[in-house]
C-alpha cells in the first residue's frame, strides 16, 4: 500500500528533467505528511526532510548513470525516491543483529517494555530460534504481577519443550538471581528473563529492572516495542535507555499494517540497533532486522 | 500555553508541534488549523488564549457524542474486541468489578480460546471481581463458546454478560471473519445481542488506531471505545480523528493495571489534559 503522500511526492516531478528547489519543496511537504502518518516523531521528521533537501540540491545527486556502457538520465522522481530511501536506511543503520554471549557462564537476555508490547510471546520466539542454533535455553518467569503471566510462559515452555524457571512468593529480582544459579547448576547456557510490562515513568518498577541489571548483568537488554506505537515512542525509549542502557530493540506486530515509523524514532533517540521484527503470534514468526524492508514501509 | 501570547508564527509552530506530538495526526491537525485560520481571518480569534479555547471547544464538540446507557437492560450483553495486547481482558475485569459493586450479577465469557493462558487470565479477573465465569474446551471455536456463554447467562439469570475475544490484527481477514461469526452466534443466542460492542484501543497507538477502528467497525458495529493505558505519557490524540470520522464515543478510560483503574470518559477533562 503506497501512501498518497509518497505518490504525490513522485508526481511533483512529472515532466521535470531536474531536481530543483521549486519541485523539491512541495515533494518534501508530501513526504512530511507521509512520515507523520507513519508515526515518525515530529522533530525527527524535520531533521529527515532537511537531510533529504540538502542531498537533493547538493552535488551528490547524479541524475546520469552508466548503464551498459552508455550514459542514461535517471528521472528526477526516481532520484528523489532513491535519496529518501537511502537517507531513511542510513538513519536506521548500522545493522547489528548480533546477540551478546559471555565467555564464562550462562548468557542472559532481559526482555522489557510497555504493557502488552509482546515481550512474553517474543521470549518464546527468541527461545525457539536460539534453541535451533544449539543453545540450551532456560525461560525465566519474572512477571509476578499480571494474572496468569507465569501460566502463559509455562504454556509457551510446554509448546517449545523448554524449561521455565519460576518461584512463588519471590520478588522478580530474586527470581532472576536464583534462575542464574539454577542455570549454572543445570548447565543451561542462555537465560531469557520475561519481565512484566511497565510504564517508563513508573519509578518503582524501573528500579526493579535496574536491580535485576545490577545483580545479574544481562548481556542483552532488549526493549520490546509495539510497531503501532505513536509519538510516545520517543519518551518511552529514551527513558528505558537512560535508566538501563539497552542493547537493542525488537519491534513487534509488523504483520499488521502499522507503518512502524516508531522504529525510526526509537533508533534516533537511543542510537541502539533494531535486532528483530515480530511478524505474527506463533513462535516461528521472528525475523532478523533488515533496514530496506522497514524503510520502504515507513516511507509508504 | 496558558499565558496569553501574540498570535505569531512561533506560536502557531509550537501549537502544531503540540497537536502532532499528541498523536492527533497530520490530517486532523490540518482540519483544526484550517478552522483556526478561518477564525483568525474573521478576527474571532485574536490571541493565543482564544486559539486554545477555540481548539478545546472544537475538540469537545467532536468527542462529545451521545450514547445510550444500557446498564439497566436485562440482559445486557457486551463484547470486547481489539488488536493484540490493547487491554481487553484487563478492562473486562475492571468493568465487571464496577457492575458487581452496583449490585449486578455479571458473567464473563472466555472467548479467547487461542492464546496461551488467556482463559486462566480472565478466570483470575472473574475471581477478583466476584463475577461468574464460562469457558469452553481448549481451542474450541470462539463463536460456540460465546453462544454457550450467553445461553448460560440467560439461563442462570445474569444481569450482565461480557464476552472477551482474542486479540487480532484488523488486517487478518480470517480473524475478522471469525469476529463476524462471533456476532452471528451472539445474535442466535439472544436476538438483541450484542447490546454494546467495545473496541479497546491502546492510547499509546499512533495513526494505526484509525485503521483499527475502520476494519473492526466493518466487522462488528462498534458502539463504544475504551482508551487504555492513559496513565502513561501518551495523550491519545488519535481519538479526535476517529470520533470525527466514525462518530463513536469513548466510553471508558483505563488508567492503570489494578481492578479500580477504569473510569467513565470525561470529555472536558480529556480535552484539558490534551492541550496542557
Ligand atoms: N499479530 C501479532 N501479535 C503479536 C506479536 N507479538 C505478540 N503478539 C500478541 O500480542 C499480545 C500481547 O503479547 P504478550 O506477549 O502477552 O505481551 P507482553 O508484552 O508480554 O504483555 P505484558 O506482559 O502484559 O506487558 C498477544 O495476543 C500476542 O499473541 C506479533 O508479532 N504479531
Ligand atoms: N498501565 C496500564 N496497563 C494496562 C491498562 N490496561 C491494560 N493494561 C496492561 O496491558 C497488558 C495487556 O492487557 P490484556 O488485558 O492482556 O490485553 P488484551 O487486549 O486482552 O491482550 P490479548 O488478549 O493478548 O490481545 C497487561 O499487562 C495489562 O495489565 C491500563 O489502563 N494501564
Ligand atoms: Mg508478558
Ligand atoms: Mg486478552
Amino acid at each position: 500500500v503506497i501512501s498518497s503522500g509518497f505518490k504525490n511526492a513522485k508526481n511533483r516531478f512529472k515532466g521535470q528533467s531536474e531536481l530543483t528547489i521549486e519541485n523539491i519543496k512541495p515533494a518534501l511537504r508530501d513526504i512530511r505528511q507521509s512520515l507523520l502518518e507513519a508515526d515518525v516523531e515530529f522533530k525527527i521528521v524535520k531533521k529527515f526532510l532537511k537531510n533529504v533537501e540538502e542531498k537533493a540540491l547538493g552535488e551528490t545527486v547524479k541524475t546520469t548513470i552508466k548503464h551498459k556502457g552508455e550514459k542514461r538520465k535517471i528521472k528526477p522522481a526516481d532520484a528523489f525516491v532513491k535519496i529518501c530511501q537511502e537517507e531513511l536506511e542510513a538513519l536506521m543503520g548500522p545493522v547489528d543483529t548480533s546477540i551478546n554471549y559471555r565467555e564464562k557462564g550462562p548468557s542472559i537476555i532481559m526482555m522489557m517494555g510497555l504493557q502488552g508490547s509482546g515481550k512474553t510471546t517474543t521470549t518464546g520466539k527468541l527461545a525457539k530460534m536460539l534453541t535451533e542454533e544449539g543453545k540450551r535455553v532456560l525461560l525465566v518467569a519474572a512477571d509476578i504481577y499480571r494474572p496468569a503471566a507465569i501460566d502463559q510462559l509455562k504454556v509457551i515452555g510446554d509448546t517449545l519443550d523448554l524449561k521455565v524457571f519460576s518461584e512463588a512468593n519471590t520478588s522478580p529480582q530474586d527470581i532472576c538471581s536464583h534462575a542464574v544459579n539454577y542455570a549454572i547448576e543445570h548447565k543451561y547456557n542462555l537465560l531469557i528473563f520475561d519481565t512484566a510490562g511497565r510504564l517508563a515513568i513508573d519509578d518503582k518498577l524501573m528500579g526493579e529492572l535496574e536491580e535485576i541489571d545490577r545483580r545479574t548483568k544481562p548481556d542483552n537488554k532488549f526493549l520490546v516495542i509495539d510497531s503501532m506505537i505513536g509519538q510516545d515512542a520517543v519518551h518511552t525509549a529514551k527513558e528505558f535507555n537512560n535508566r538501563l542502557e539497552i542493547d537493542g530493540v525488537i519491534l513487534t506486530k509488523l504483520d499488521g499494517d502499522a507503518r512502524g515509523g516508531a522504529a525510526l524514532s526509537v533508533k534516533e533517540v537511543t542510537q541502539k540497533p533494531i535486532k528483530f521484527l515480530g511478524m505474527g503470534e506463533t513462535f516461528d514468526k521472528l525475523e532478523v532486522f533488515r533496514p530496506e524492508g522497514l524503510a520502504s514501509r515507513i516511507l509508504g | 500555553f496558558n499565558e496569553v501570547k501574540e498570535l505569531n508564527d512561533d506560536f502557531l509552530d509550537d501549537l502544531e508541534e503540540l497537536l502532532l506530538t499528541s498523536d492527533i495526526g497530520p490530517k486532523t491537525a490540518d482540519v483544526l488549523f484550517e478552522k483556526i485560520k478561518e477564525g483568525m481571518d474573521k478576527k474571532s480569534i485574536k490571541d493565543s488564549a482564544s486559539v486554545i479555547s477555540f481548539l478545546k471547544q472544537e475538540t469537545f464538540d467532536i468527542l462529545n457524542i451521545k450514547f445510550e446507557e444500557k446498564i439497566n437492560k436485562k440482559p445486557y450483553i457486551m463484547l470486547f474486541i481489539g488488536v493484540n495486547g490493547s487491554g481487553k481482558t484487563t478492562t473486562i475485569g475492571k468493568l465487571a468489578s464496577q457492575y458487581i459493586k452496583e449490585g449486578k450479577k455479571v458473567l464473563l465469557i472466555a472467548g479467547d480460546t487461542f492464546r496461551a493462558a488467556a482463559v486462566e487470565q480472565l478466570e483470575v479477573w472473574a475471581k477478583r471481581s466476584g463475577a461468574g465465569f464460562h469457558s469452553g474446551k481448549d481451542k474450541q471455536d470462539p463463536s460456540s463458546v460465546i453462544y454457550d456463554g450467553i445461553k448460560k447467562g440467560l439461563d442462570e439469570n445474569y444481569d450482565i454478560i461480557i464476552g472477551d475475544t482474542s486479540g487480532r490484527l484488523h488486517t487478518d481477514k480470517k480473524l475478522m471473519e471469525e469476529l463476524k461469526k462471533i456476532k452471528r452466534s451472539a445474535v442466535k443466542a439472544h436476538k438483541d445481542a450484542p447490546h454494546d460492542v467495545f473496541l479497546v484501543l491502546d492510547s499509546t497507538n499512533g495513526q494505526n488506531a484509525i485503521h483499527q477502528t475502520k476494519y473492526f467497525n466493518e466487522a462488528m458495529d462498534i458502539t463504544g471505545i475504551v482508551l487504555t493505558k492513559m496513565d502513561g505519557t501518551a495523550k491519545g490524540g488519535v481519538i479526535i480523528g476517529i470520533s470525527n470520522t466514525y462518530n463513536i464515543p469513548v466510553r471508558y478510560v483505563g488508567i492503570g493495571e489494578g481492578i479500580n483503574d477504569l473510569k467513565k470518559m470525561d470529555v472536558e477533562e480529556f480535552v484539558d489534559a490534551l492541550y496542557s
